[in-house]
């Protein structure tokens, strides 16, 4: 079985300073409750 | 072992009624013959399968990406009663084991597929059938949640295929190398996604709001059927900031689908298609698998906009269960011969709020068969 997330997160633009950015590799193994990415003000 | 004893009892029986004549010698060794050359030629195929897995893994290793093969045995797999045969695995699997038989089940099952045993809730003997011990839960505690605010976790636990962010017309999402598929023929044509008209890729106005509001309004079968050149989600680009995240769950893995973050489920979505194999070489070699299998489709809003989750069924897990909604059934039998049939929706209340799960609670579960 497979699961495909499609999601809309902040990017750098006039309004903001916060950019997504994944913490994952392809081929990595994950568990449930991990981070799959995170953003932050730059 | 039984059988194949009385079997030579009953033969050796006969061989020495008919005095031991070199045609019923012959018959003796029929059965033993041709039970190890099955055994053997299976033997076979899984150590060509497992060869060339790992040809693909070193070649992934050293960043050389698989590409799309198709394969004239993915074709033939249409041909194949898949759906009968996730239904009779399913009935299979939710048959019964005898108490003192299942740790040994269950420890085969974690053996072969690296399952964890330690992690589970109950004890092995308290899963009554491979089914319940497939969907079982996790002792307290065993799956923290990132404590980071600014986080978006993994829903499920598995091996991640593909991900990054959603561009271009028709916001095509990577299968393999050299084939893609839609993210709207996955989510569905009235899907909410954010979209923009081509002509307007880098706009930021009010127009993808209109746009994917007015999408919304029309139905799957007017959208692509009666009026196929009305809306065309090919000649739209996704507005800037999409992204997406493909995840494989092995079967081994625990099977619950979590919520990625605080989120509004506003619409369900089922696609009843069929049900190919989802592994690594399937996705190599069967066109559109990710579109063509049955599949749950949840679609809301979390606080930075757009987010949607799309479980999908395979043979061996061919039905998916909603927490949020327990009376939908998927994997049903179907009498229709049409394959292309529009998705079942359904709104969930409040209408334009949906029901609200909080980061981690779980929302699916998929089931064997």
């Amino acid at each position: 079985s497979t699961v495909v997330l499609i999601f809309q997160a902040p990017v750098k633009n006039k309004d903001s300073s916060s950019e997504f950015k994944f913490c994952i590799q392809r081929g990595d193994k994950i568990r449930v409750g991990e981070a799959l990415g995170r953003w932050q003000d730059s | 072992t039984s059988f194949v004893k009385k079997f030579r009892r009953a033969t050796q029986s006969r061989a020495s009624s008919n005095g031991g004549s070199g045609s019923s010698q012959g018959h003796y060794f029929l059965v033993p013959g041709a039970t190890v050359a099955t055994l053997l030629m299976l033997g076979v195929l899984h150590a060509r399968r497992m060869y060339d897995d790992k040809k693909v893994e070193e070649a992934r290793e050293k960043g050389i990406e698989s590409e799309f093969q198709p394969d004239i045995k993915a074709t033939y797999l249409q041909l194949l009663p898949l759906r009968s045969i996730s239904r009779c695995w399913g009935y299979l699997t939710s048959m019964e084991i005898p108490v003192w038989l299942r740790p040994h089940v269950y420890r085969a099952w974690a053996r072969a597929f690296h399952t964890n045993l330690e992690e589970v809730a109950l004890p092995l003997d308290g899963y009554a059938t491979l089914q319940e011990f497939f969907v079982r839960t996790l002792k307290e505690g065993c799956r923290p949640l990132d404590p980071d605010p600014q986080c978006l976790v993994s829903p499920v636990d598995g091996t991640i295929l593909r991900f990054g962010e959603i561009k271009g017309a028709g916001a095509m999402i990577e299968q393999v190398k050299g084939f893609s598929y839609s993210v709207s023929s996955l989510l569905g044509a009235s899907s909410y996604l954010p979209m923009v008209a081509a002509v307007d890729t880098d706009g930021e106005t009010g127009e993808p709001e209109n746009s994917s509001r007015e999408n919304s309004k029309r139905s799957w079968w007017r959208v692509s059927l009666a009026s196929p050149k009305f809306w065309d989600p090919m000649s739209a680009c996704p507005m800037k900031g999409l992204f997406y995240c493909v995840i494989y769950l092995k079967p081994g893995d625990y099977h619950r689908i979590h919520s990625p973050a605080d989120w509004n489920i506003v619409i369900r979505r089922h696609f009843s298609g069929h049900l190919f194999p989802v592994n690594e070489r399937a996705a190599r070699t069967i066109r559109n698998l990710y579109i063509e299998n049955e599949r749950v489709v949840l679609e809301g809003l979390w606080p930075e906009g757009f987010m949607a989750i799309a479980a999908i069924g395979a043979t061996n897990i061919g039905s998916i269960k909603l927490s949020i909604e327990p009376e939908l059934q998927t994997n049903r039998q179907r009498g229709k011969l049409l394959q292309a049939e529009p998705p079942e929706e359904r709104l969930y209340e409040p209408e334009g709020v949906g029901m609200t799960v909080k980061k981690g609670d779980e929302v699916a579960s998929f089931n064997m068969g």
